[in-house]
């Protein structure tokens, strides 16, 4: 252990930004963990990070990127959450309004974004032009890869929209196997 | 994604995640990012955990509550995050995770798989951020 004050997170390049934000703001007596680490991820969400945080990163088969966030109080054992959070670009910080000003741990979709509003923070459309290129270029290319199984038209040949083909029940469980997604798409 | 832990010169913990989630995903798709227990995880009596990776099938397995309560259970860091991802590769060989560990007096370790992780830290009177690579199991 390097000693307290701490900070650590995943990943390193990028996301060091918000190591080192964290860090110092630790060294001011007023900032408490719970300020640390929102402000921390709050860095990587203004960022970008490596395009897997915050605005701009993973549209959907919509091209639309939604945010997922949450933050937990290591006394308390509280936590706030948003889930699919659309147009709102603070998501860590609209987690921790979850976490101090209801009982929830957990809001999702446009719920937490009328939720969001209704707290302070500003609607505001999370693509940009790259996304919104990346993502057509997706579809001209028959939108590969996805995320769809047992679907027809063949998913690893073409775009939606889809149509849920009937299953055997020996079939589901096989089909349904996981299968590793080696573009970087393919994780969170 | 970013899965972050403080801890506070007082010792007082807190954690958390950000994430945009998985590339072409399903609309309303939500993966591991903001189920407490998988994205992140922290119980000031013992320590937290970070978590980034295929979050549909991270999220079964609640990797961070499992690493923390294992170093409930007297494991280190380093082996509370590799059983934690050990878990998941019994189940799922290809799956790509990051588990990152810290327990409540800042000793920390980190576990993957599929892929080389890594992990940051800065603390103490450090006057940089270290960068840790993690071998994948």
């Amino acid at each position: 252990s390097p000693g307290l004050p701490m900070v650590i997170n995943t990943w390193g390049g990028p996301f060091t930004a918000a190591t080192d934000a964290a860090y110092l703001a630790l060294l001011e007596s007023e900032t408490s963990a719970l300020d640390a680490v929102e402000i921390g991820c709050s860095t990587c969400e203004a960022n970008q990070c490596d395009g897997s945080v915050g605005y701009g990163g993973s549209p959907d088969e919509n091209c639309e990127t939604t945010l997922d966030a949450m933050i937990m109080d290591g006394t308390t054992m509280k936590s706030g959450a948003v889930a699919a959070l659309r147009r709102i670009k603070d998501a860590i910080s609209v987690a921790r309004a979850v976490l101090e000003h209801t009982t929830h741990t957990l809001l999702a979709g446009d719920f937490a974004t009328d939720f969001a509003i209704a707290n302070g923070f500003v609607a505001q459309n999370l693509t940009t032009e790259a996304s919104a290129a990346s993502c057509a270029q997706w579809k001209a290319g028959g939108c590969q890869p996805n995320y769809r199984i047992n679907v027809t038209p063949d998913p690893a040949q073409s775009c939606g929209p889809y149509a849920p083909t009937s299953l055997n029940s020996s079939s589901s469980s096989a089909a349904a196997a996981y299968q590793s997604r080696g573009s970087p798409e393919g994780h969170d | 994604t970013i899965s972050m832990i403080a801890l506070h010169s007082s010792g007082v913990m807190a954690a958390g995640t950000s994430t945009n989630g998985a590339g072409r995903k399903v609309p309303g798709r939500v993966g591991d990012g903001p189920i407490t227990g998988s994205g992140s995880y922290v119980d000031g009596d013992v320590g937290g955990c970070g978590a980034t990776g295929d979050g549909d099938i991270m999220m079964r397995f609640l990797p961070c509550y499992q690493a923390v309560e294992n170093l409930r259970l007297g494991m280190s860091p380093q082996s509370a995050a590799e059983d934690a991802v050990r878990r998941m590769l019994r189940k799922y060989p290809d799956v790509q995770s990051g588990i990152v560990v810290v327990d409540n007096e800042g000793a920390h370790g980190g576990a993957g798989s599929g892929w080389t992780f890594t992990y940051a830290y800065r603390g103490g009177g450090m006057g940089e951020t270290v960068v840790v690579s993690v071998p994948p199991i």
